[in-house]
């Protein structure tokens, strides 16, 4: 019923359905052109080959497609049960999802969907929207990794937020700073600065 | 605590632990998890000491041994408890190296997700009642051989010999070429004791293409490598450095015919080739270690959106409105562009390897039952989800260091580590174009099959035939 011909709508549904009919144009036309050239006398080796940068891009679509629904589908299973605030949420990074690799492949969408600029002007402000909204719960969003500092083992991710503190300590166990005058100061550096090098 | 991260979390819309428990599978799940993680966590004092980064190359390698012997220690403890078995040790391994600070990367690794996995999905009965209680209580350390030095995703060309001695019945193992000399394997260096090896089968002086064999390469008491043997470390790489990636040579070394994996294809004693009922049974072991590679990609891409966002949120820098103060850099929209799309993908990738975890033990039931249909269309996810995850990942995580600026690149960021692994699993287990490829081919023949099936596609394809 649906063809990859139906009207464009900026919806995640949509988009995963849009990338599913780009997959499905560049397998189709991987085939075909590999078929082309087959019927024209090149072995199928060779047009395997002559093929292969726009196989790559097909299996790149496939698994698009592959992340894109699964994460689309798996959260509305998931947000059945949760609380309407944390549904909200998921729902928005999905979307961000959707539109953030929308965007990213919008060359494929515009040669093998029926998406028109109107369409994508509307995506990007969806986009800009979108950050904003997700923007008050960023750090909430990554604080639910639950990654201890000692898994982070980073001085600009701990949980207190002391990156500054942290770094300094961090420069102090550098072994250079171990000793006040390093010895390549009366070995090389001296010597070189008197001319004596 | 900084007051701008106090401030953030006072506003967050949404309960942080809902969504924790929720990623986590649940409750249980979560207890269980932080259990493993602070046990790793208790530990870090027996290991502490100079930063790896200042370490040399020999000291990088010496130190990774000995956080792998605590690390594994730990699972051991685990396995004595009765806290983990063969059959979940992925989901504990996986908590494990998440709480771990091995930046450069696990000496005994390949011997989890490589060696056990290939004993289980290869073995016969008798071969797995024999080798993985030693694997699995470390008393053997694996690697798996299969990468040559001329010869990479193309196994069909891999040129270390197998050759059988009906005489003797044993296999005679040698490298006939220096492109054949095994290379890149994961602890085969100076740790392993014990390697799958992956070579040309030769029974009835007939090649039967390759096969897999579990080989001593080191004297389980003394460690020296055994006669006949050749092995070593490859040397400095870009990053991973403590992983001990080895090379294997063979001079007419001699292993028993019940030390060829023989679950699926066999030789008898008198050197009678009986052939699998699917060659492409052997995958099992490929898709495993690649779907563990996706929950590792989520796993760095969680830790680099995590340092990145909360340091945008300390992170002050110009003054949007005059008179102002310098606003968090988290408020500019540029910075939004590359933090969150940054934070979906972790949850993305955590939940498309979830599911791809699923359908790999849906699958490996129906191989069991003897139904192969859908063993094509898993190896074929597997291999775009390694290339993918690996690839976005390393993109996303370079996004999130210059999301930090200068800072982003002092590796006591962590980012410098955490990239150059994400960008590491870009090459290894497969290269990703090569993988891509072979994922290309499964969806041509499907696309020139398709008007012929009469029932439904595979779950994974099934939208080619409703789109089309």
């Amino acid at each position: 019923s649906k063809g990859f011909s139906h009207k464009w709508l900026n919806t995640t549904d949509n988009i995963v359905y849009g990338f599913e009919v780009v997959s499905m144009r560049k397998i189709a036309s991987c085939v075909q052109n590999m078929q082309k050239r087959v019927a024209s006398g090149m072995t199928f080796e060779d047009a395997w080959n002559m093929s292969s940068i726009q196989l790559v891009a097909a299996a790149e679509a496939h698994c698009r497609v592959i992340i894109l629904s699964t994460f689309n589908s798996e959260i509305k299973e998931l947000t059945k049960t949760t609380s309407p605030e944390l549904k909200r949420v998921l729902s928005q990074l999905v979307d961000l999802y959707s539109v953030y690799w929308a965007l990213e492949k919008l060359s494929d969408l515009l040669q093998y969907t029926t998406i028109n600029h109107e369409d994508v002007d509307g995506l990007r402000s969806w986009y800009e929207d979108l950050l904003t909204q997700l923007r008050p719960n960023a750090v909430g969003l990554v604080d639910a990794f639950d990654l201890k500092d000692e898994m982070l083992n980073s001085t600009l991710g701990s949980y207190d937020g002391r990156a500054y503190e942290r770094l300094m300590e961090a420069a102090l166990k550098s072994p250079l700073n171990s000793e006040p005058v390093n010895h390549t100061f009366h070995k090389y550096l001296k010597p070189f600065m008197r001319g004596k090098l | 605590i900084n007051e701008d991260l106090n401030r953030e979390r006072e506003k967050c819309s949404f309960n942080v632990k809902e969504l924790t428990i929720l990623m986590d599978g649940g409750p249980e799940k979560t207890k269980e998890r932080k259990e493993r993680e602070n046990f790793m966590i208790s530990k870090r004092d027996t290991y502490a000491g100079i930063p790896e980064d200042y370490l040399s190359y020999k000291e990088q390698y010496e130190k990774a041994v000995k956080k792998s012997v605590i690390v594994f220690g730990l699972v051991r403890r685990l396995q004595e408890e009765g806290k983990t078995t063969i059959h979940n040790y992925r989901d504990v391994l996986g908590n494990l190296l998440r709480a771990s600070d091995v930046s450069t990367g696990f000496p005994l690794a390949l011997h989890y997700i490589m060696f056990m996995p290939a004993i289980i999905n290869q073995g016969t009965d008798e071969q797995t009642a024999r080798w993985l209680p030693r694997a699995w209580d470390c008393n053997i350390i694996g690697s798996y051989a299969q990468t040559e030095l001329g010869h990479g995703t193309f196994i069909r060309g891999l040129e270390t010999t197998a050759t059988y001695d009906p005489i003797t019945k044993e296999f005679v193992l040698n490298s006939p070429t220096l492109t054949s000399y095994k290379w890149w394997g994961g602890g085969l260096g100076q740790t392993a004791n014990y390697s799958i090896v992956v070579a040309q089968l030769y029974t009835k002086g007939e090649c039967l293409g390759v096969h897999s064999f579990i080989v001593q390469v080191r004297d389980e008491e003394t460690h020296m490598p055994l006669p006949g043997i050749k092995i070593g470390d490859i040397g400095s790489k870009l990053a991973l450095n403590g992983i001990n990636n080895g090379f294997l040579g063979f001079n007419n070394y001699r292993v028993p015919r019940n030390q060829m994996l023989m679950k699926h294809a066999q030789v008898l004693e008198d050197g009678t080739y009986v052939k699998s009922r699917n060659p492409k049974l052997n995958y099992g072991a490929m898709v495993f270690v690649r779907v563990v590679i996706a929950f590792d990609m989520a796993n760095y891409l969680s830790k680099a959106a995590t340092i990145s966002v909360r340091y945008s949120a300390v992170r002050r820098q110009c003054q949007s409105k005059a008179g102002e103060q310098e606003s968090q850099v988290l408020d500019y929209l540029t910075q939004q562009h590359k933090l969150l799309p940054a934070v979906a993908a972790c949850y993305a990738l955590k939940i498309t390897a979830n599911k791809l975890w699923d359908t790999f033990n849906t699958v490996n039931e129906e191989l069991l039952a003897g139904n192969l249909q859908r063993l094509p269309e898993i190896h074929a996810l597997a291999c775009c989800l390694k290339a993918i995850s690996t690839y976005d990942t390393a993109t996303f995580i370079e996004t999130c260091r210059l999301a930090c600026g200068g800072h982003g690149y002092m590796h006591s960021s962590n980012l410098p580590t955490t990239y150059s692994s994400a960008v590491a699993a870009c090459t290894y287990e497969g290269d990703n174009t090569v993988l891509l490829l072979q994922t290309a081919r499964f969806l041509a023949k499907t696309w020139q099959e398709i008007d012929n099936e009469t029932g439904k596609l595979t779950p994974t394809v099934e939208y080619l035939k409703t789109t089309k």
